[in-house]
């Protein structure tokens, strides 16, 4: 029978990959998916690879969502972008043309721990959900765990803080385990794309620090490229620019890392809304949010294949 | 109940520190009281003149709307019951389920 998935609903950790899984066994030949690892509680860390296989060297994006447990429009999100690329593959020659020239590794939840428990316990859990043998507090901030700056200005280091920046960098499996596949693969992951909430922007490098990245121009215009696109569906306005100064600062970061690894191009969004419902965004909302969002992460990607 | 009903009565609210005087006493204040910063997600990230989201437990927010009074800093109910805007998040499922 069709398989029937409601994209405009959240799911939860188990539907998601049974999710997964349907994907690829129904499109063999766009979809792959494996397991870049597993996480502390032994979950396995599932990565889809979108995109026409071919034996021609091609530039890949990277798109990870559910960095943080309680942002449950991420998740939403990245699932919400493979139903659109495969959809719209047939029907839609641009979309077919990134497809086609890209390859797009999507994580749908980074943070597969901290998801499955902000489901069953606490809605607003946000960290990993490590041990730690001296205290009773969990979880590591895995935006907070990157080796770049790591646990300086706008982290802590105390275990029990919500910006707790681990014991030591990468010390979380999952922050790890994606490290370790980007390093791999750094010479074709020409983007890096991290789905977060709630505030309305999109940001990149720096976060750890006041300064310009050295390709700031073409960066930029691709931040400006992005909030346009996503403006064109529901009017909603994002504010864009380097995270430092247009959010706070904050060390250790994934973007920062990406960057520092050679990744051109590395964004982080923060998807609806401003804080009228914060975390809780409702299903209602799913549809429009993922709409706009789509339409910004393709003008990244597009922007790839463009010269700059 | 979702959570076995455990955000009933919990809100979250919005501050908005208009100058560093009030960042100060925003930071103290969460530093000594168990709140779950939403935004920004640390005290020692709060700014004069960005928007300061917390949720507060039932227990705790008449106390901490007290002393913000006390303090004259500016505040609003951003939700005012936080069960309630959770059964809404995912109501539609479980009515379908109930169906």
């Amino acid at each position: 029978s069709e398989f029937q998935y409601d994209y405009e609903v959240y799911h939860s950790m188990e539907e998601i990959q049974s999710w997964m899984f349907e994907m690829n066994r129904t499109h063999p030949h766009m979809l792959d998916m494996f397991s870049i690892g597993r996480s502390y509680e032994g979950r396995p860390l599932y990565v889809l690879q979108l995109g026409k296989r071919t034996r021609t060297y091609k530039k890949a994006v990277w798109i990870d969502c559910g960095v943080h447990a309680r942002e449950w429009i991420g998740p939403a999100f990245c699932q919400w972008f493979v139903k659109e690329a495969l959809n719209s593959y047939r029907h839609d020659s641009s979309m077919r043309r990134l497809i086609n020239q890209l390859t797009f590794y999507v994580m749908p939840v980074f943070n597969v721990d901290g998801y499955h428990y902000s489901w069953k316990v606490d809605r607003f859990w946000r960290k990993t959900r490590s041990k730690n043998a001296k205290y009773h507090c969990r979880g590591v901030d895995a935006n907070r765990n990157w080796k770049v700056k790591w646990c300086e200005e706008g982290a802590s280091s105390h275990p029990c803080d919500d910006t707790y920046c681990g014991p030591y960098p990468e010390s979380e499996p999952e922050v790890k385990a994606v490290a370790k596949f980007l390093r791999k693969h750094k010479r074709r992951v020409k983007a890096y794309i991290s789905i977060h909430a709630y505030a309305q922007m999109l940001l990149y490098p720096y976060s750890y620090k006041y300064a310009t990245i050295p390709n700031f121009n073409c960066v930029e215009t691709a931040a400006q490229n992005a909030v346009s696109a996503l403006y064109s569906a529901y009017g909603v306005r994002y504010r864009y620019g380097p995270a430092s100064t247009t959010l706070y600062v904050s060390s250790g970061s994934s973007i920062d890392w990406a960057y520092k690894t050679g990744i051109p191009y590395a964004f982080a969004f923060e998807l609806r809304d401003t804080g009228y419902f914060g975390f809780l965004l409702p299903e209602t909302l799913i549809n429009p949010t993922c709409t706009e969002t789509m339409r910004a992460v393709r003008a990244i990607a597009s922007g790839l294949l463009k010269k700059c | 109940y979702l959570y076995n009903n455990r955000y009933a009565g919990d809100q979250v609210l919005r501050i908005t520190p208009r100058n560093e005087e009030e960042v100060q006493v925003l930071r103290r204040l969460f530093q000594n009281m168990s709140v779950d910063l939403w935004q920004p997600n640390s005290a020692s990230l709060i700014h004069e003149g960005r928007a300061v989201d917390v949720h507060t437990g039932q227990n705790g927010t008449a106390g901490l709307k007290a002393r913000l009074r006390q303090e004259h800093i500016q505040h609003s109910v951003l939700i005012s019951n936080l069960q309630e805007e959770i059964e809404k998040q995912t109501g539609y499922r479980s009515s379908r389920k109930r169906r």
